[in-house]
């Protein structure tokens, strides 16, 4: 089992302490504001109140059999820096560094992180695709052609059988398995509904508000999309 | 196409910017500091130097046509709140917004906006289930309980074939293509390597770095990855 020791618990490095300890983690979690070390401190193994860019402070901190540190000071690229910096002298395998900049990445490689993360950069990547081709509910990448993606069934495929479709062929997109709701009445009278997940056999029929899954190149995922709806 | 209004360029909206406008999309960009709108005024369709939070300034901007608003200014909670409530007085379609606490999420609901982004808290969620589960290269989820999931192939499975591992009864996992390095070496005695996406048939043969695309219940995924590698 890993263990992760955690700086700077900001609203990105508080958030990493409790998944990873809501999956069972084991997390050290270091900040110099007592608030947040008081707020986090029943829901990690240990939550320790240190100044991490001072050499000294940072020598009690139970760093020996860390495995990973996640370096999540934002705002503050000096403390940033300084923080990664030390730790380096830790032989920790793998330390994750927060960059905020395209200089301040530069600075973390060189002075020896082993991953660096620009939350702005790729949360800004991520919420630009999803408003550039709603069609794709979820893609996510196989290869760097290849993807799988979440679909809507077009319209106008309603009611048609995958064998008819032959979309193998035609659009050369293999359907891997749909998504079907299924209403019905419980026996109060009320309506439920449950998401089924099918792996279809030819002679399935699409249905109205059926969701496809879809493995294909992307250009093919992107071209399916502009199918007439 | 769609129009994209983006009002905030730190480093979020800015990527966002990029991103979309990368993507064919039509964005106009603004934000209140000059340097920022001087640097993005060659990527979108316009770029406006403009204060939002002055009712008579935002009647200035083009916002008729526009279809998705995204308010990316983070840090400024009381600037993102006002533009925020200016522009639901404009009959925008879907308006996006930041959010960087839980009660600024709440106000930005109460006013009206459409869809609330924490970056922090995603990318916090996104960076620590990679971390607690690395044999999963990627996962993707379906529905509630099922994902596809990217894993490598555990050692024990090399050079057996599917069909005989039986992976559908066995663990409820459906292996529905394969990833496969090729290494060649070109004309010139250089090592190139590529990358396929397989569709196996049951008598496929496992090898050792193949990357093996599941679906199942999430459940099931997890189990997968804790075959004896
Ligand atoms: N020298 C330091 N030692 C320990 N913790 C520090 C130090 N400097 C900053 N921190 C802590 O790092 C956390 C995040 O830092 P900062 O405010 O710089 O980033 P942020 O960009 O606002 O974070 P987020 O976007 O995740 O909310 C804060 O809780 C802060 O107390
Ligand atoms: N009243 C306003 N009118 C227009 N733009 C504004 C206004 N207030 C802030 N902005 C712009 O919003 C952008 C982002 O704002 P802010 O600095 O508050 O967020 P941030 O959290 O630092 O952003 P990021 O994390 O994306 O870098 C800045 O470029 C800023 O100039």
């Amino acid at each position: 089992e890993k263990i992760f020791a955690v700086i700077g618990l900001g609203n990105f490095g508080y958030q990493i302490c409790e998944t990873l300890a809501q999956q069972g983690g084991e997390v050290i979690a270091v900040d110099n504001r007592s608030e947040v070390v008081e707020r986090i401190k029943n829901i990690v193994s240990q939550a320790i109140l240190v100044d991490t860019t001072d050499p000294e402070s940072i020598s009690s901190l139970p760093l020996n059999d860390v495995d990973v540190a996640i370096i999540g000071i934002g705002e503050n690229i000096e403390a940033n820096i300084l923080t990664t910096a030390l730790l380096k002298q830790y032989n920790i395998p793998r330390i994750i560094a927060r960059a905020v900049t395209p200089i301040h990445e530069r600075v973390l490689r060189q002075i020896g992180a082993h991953e660096i993360i620009n939350i702005e950069i790729n949360e800004g990547k991520r919420i630009a695709q999803k408003l550039i081709a709603p069609e794709i509910l979820d893609q996510v990448p196989l290869s760097e052609s290849d993807s799988v993606a979440e679909v809507f069934v077009p319209d106008n495929f309603v009611d048609k059988d995958l064998k008819s479709l032959d979309l193998r062929n035609k659009m050369n997109i293999n359907v891997i398995a749909l998504k079907r709701k299924h209403r019905k009445v419980d026996e109060a009278g009320n309506p439920e509904s449950s998401e089924e997940l099918i792996f279809p056999a030819g002679d399935d029929v699409l249905q109205g508000d059926d969701i496809l899954i879809l493995v294909g190149r992307n250009k093919d995922i992107t071209n399916f999309t502009r199918v007439k709806r």
